[in-house]
């Protein structure tokens, strides 16, 4: 039994039976495409296995991927200094050599949505990280700037496209050093600032959730059959 | 006229059958999100020459049944799926990743002989 489940497994894609220590929160997408295949299937329409039409992309394969870096200790916090900084890490491993990356998403939750705790104005940077961190030193040495976000208040998802990144990752994995992540007070607000800045800060670093959603497509898998389909 | 089935009850005949697969019973409900199970179904029965027409058969089924009727050292026609469908997985792999996969013929739709 055990050697007919290995090469089912592997028709399922597996090396092995998965054993997930941690389980990540099935982010909304990937529930309402699933939902909407079952519908599909349990009504006869016939599907497209290799295009995502929820997100406009071709691929047979999407996976959610969960941060694996870490927070970069802070010092006292002022305005001046960031909020918070952390190393943002996607270990891209799982996807296979003949898989094509057709969309790389990274998402940020930075918390629930709330109308009564909005919270200062933030700027949010993100830094590729291009060089490993320095011998002495845990922390990576940022290189240029992704992309910088005003964020009126920290609370619901941010969401930025990763695709050109993340094949270069794919291609060259010793060019993955990850992201990193800062996010800063924006000044001149009001008084209550100094009040605040403490509780939005340690409020950010216990919600933030990171995770990049990969959509890949295999031509191997996507061959004649589906595209007579479509 | 009707052509008697030869050595064969209607039960017996080439026919869609339910199966349904429990993650839980392959111990697969420790990884798999959903679903936490399928309507696969199977096919199994009878494929006597006689009918081998009116079972949803190939021709190559109905030649090869011929063949068998001529010499029987050519195996029978077998009962086969005809109509598959497919389904999608959402599952946790090794690497704590959340993945999405769809999957060709994984529900048995029509059985024939083939």
């Amino acid at each position: 039994f055990q050697f007919r489940e290995y090469d089912f497994l592997q028709f399922l894609g597996l090396d092995q039976v998965p054993s997930p220590q941690k389980f990540q929160p099935v982010p909304y997408v990937l529930k309402k495409i699933f939902q909407d295949r079952e519908a599909a299937a349990a009504t006869g329409v016939p599907q497209d296995l290799c295009y995502v039409k929820e997100l406009g992309v071709p691929g047979n394969v999407l996976r959610l991927l969960p941060d694996q870096g870490f927070f970069l200790s802070s010092k006292k916090l002022s305005q001046a200094s960031p909020c918070l900084q952390k190393l943002l890490y996607f270990n891209l491993s799982a996807i296979k050599e003949k898989e094509q990356l057709t969309m790389a998403q990274l998402g940020l939750d930075l918390g629930p949505r709330s109308y009564y705790h909005l919270g200062p104005e933030l700027e949010l940077a993100l830094i590729l990280v291009q060089e490993p961190p320095e011998w002495g030193q845990a922390s990576p040495k940022p290189g240029k700037i992704f992309s910088l976000h005003s964020v009126p208040s920290p609370q619901g998802a941010l969401y930025f496209n990763l695709l050109d990144v993340a094949k270069d990752w794919n291609d060259n994995p010793r060019k993955n050093l990850g992201l990193f992540l800062e996010i800063l007070v924006k000044e001149d607000r009001d008084s209550r600032m100094d009040f605040q800045l403490e509780d939005t800060c340690a409020r950010l670093r216990r919600s933030l959730l990171a995770s990049l959603l990969v959509v890949t497509f295999n031509p191997e898998q996507c061959s004649s059959s589906s595209r007579k389909r479509r | 006229a009707a052509i008697p089935a030869l050595g064969a009850s209607y039960k017996n005949l080439c026919h869609r059958h339910q199966l349904f697969i429990n993650f839980q019973d392959l111990g697969w409900h420790k990884w798999i999100i959903a679903p936490k199970g399928f309507m696969a179904n199977y096919c199994h029965g009878d494929c006597p020459f006689s009918l081998t027409t009116s079972l949803n058969s190939s021709n190559y089924a109905f030649m090869q049944a011929l063949m068998h009727a001529v010499d029987p050292g050519v195996p029978q026609a077998v009962c086969v799926p005809t109509k598959l469908s497919p389904m999608s997985m959402l599952y946790h792999d090794n690497d704590d990743n959340v993945i999405l996969r769809h999957y060709e013929d994984m529900v048995v739709d029509e059985c024939g002989c083939g």
